[in-house]
């Protein structure tokens, strides 16, 4: 554990709850992309099997409950509380477009070939790609409001930091994940564009941004 | 490559 591993961490928690705390209080999951938050809680389901099988640390296994039982209660409150605001019609993104490359690239490239390693690859290559049907749906209505523009922003910074953590490991430790790092620098280049916009307009007393 | 599969990150 290093310093930037576990600030990258928390962003990622402080990400999850304002997701969780802005639809809980406003009793809306306006502009909201449910699909995006499914693939998140299927992301994490795949990844944190290794909860019955190893044991890291507390800190760890606590984390991993902790994302587990978020992402889980963001679904409830899109699909089941607050269905009633669900923007459905603005949420059409083709998840199986991502679906299908993920899973078979999971198949073709990872550390070994068994259902618990194939798994986690799956996730890893999923979370790269899953917060795409939240940036579809903002281009497709045009903006955001600035809740959803944190959420990214915290969620950007957690894949920033996991690299830099990955660069002091590497130096460190030795240690270099190839799958992991290869995905994770992939899906922060996704969120570039966005952290450029979010620098220039949010941040800068907007309050909504639109993305081109 | 250092314990390849061995996942101790979230």
């Amino acid at each position: 554990m290093n310093i930037f591993r576990l600030a990258g961490d928390m962003s990622h928690l402080v990400a999850i709850l304002i997701l969780l705390l802005k639809i809980w209080r406003s009793r809306s999951c306006a502009g909201i992309s449910g699909k995006s938050q499914v693939l998140f809680a299927l992301v994490f389901t795949t990844r944190y099997l290794d909860l019955f099988t190893s044991f890291i640390s507390a800190y760890n296994t606590v984390m991993k409950v902790v994302f587990l039982a978020l992402s889980y209660a963001t679904v409830y409150l899109i699909y089941m509380r607050f269905r009633n605001s669900y923007d459905s019609e603005n949420d059409t993104f083709r998840v199986e477009f991502l679906l299908v490359p993920v899973i078979g690239l999971s198949f073709l490239e990872n550390y070994s070939f068994t259902p618990m390693e194939i798994l986690w690859t799956f996730s890893i290559f999923l979370e790269s790609v899953a917060i795409m049907p939240q940036l579809f749906m903002i281009t497709k209505t045009g903006e955001a409001e600035s809740i959803t523009n944190h959420y990214l922003f915290f969620l950007g910074l957690y894949r920033a930091l996991y690299i830099v953590n990955w660069v002091w490991r590497y130096h460190t430790e030795g240690f270099f994940d190839q799958i992991a790092v290869v995905s994770g620098v992939v899906q922060t280049i996704f969120y570039c564009d966005f952290f450029y916009l979010y620098v220039t307009r949010v941040l800068r007393g907007r309050g909504k941004m639109s993305l081109p | 490559w250092q314990r390849r599969g061995f996942h101790d990150e979230l």
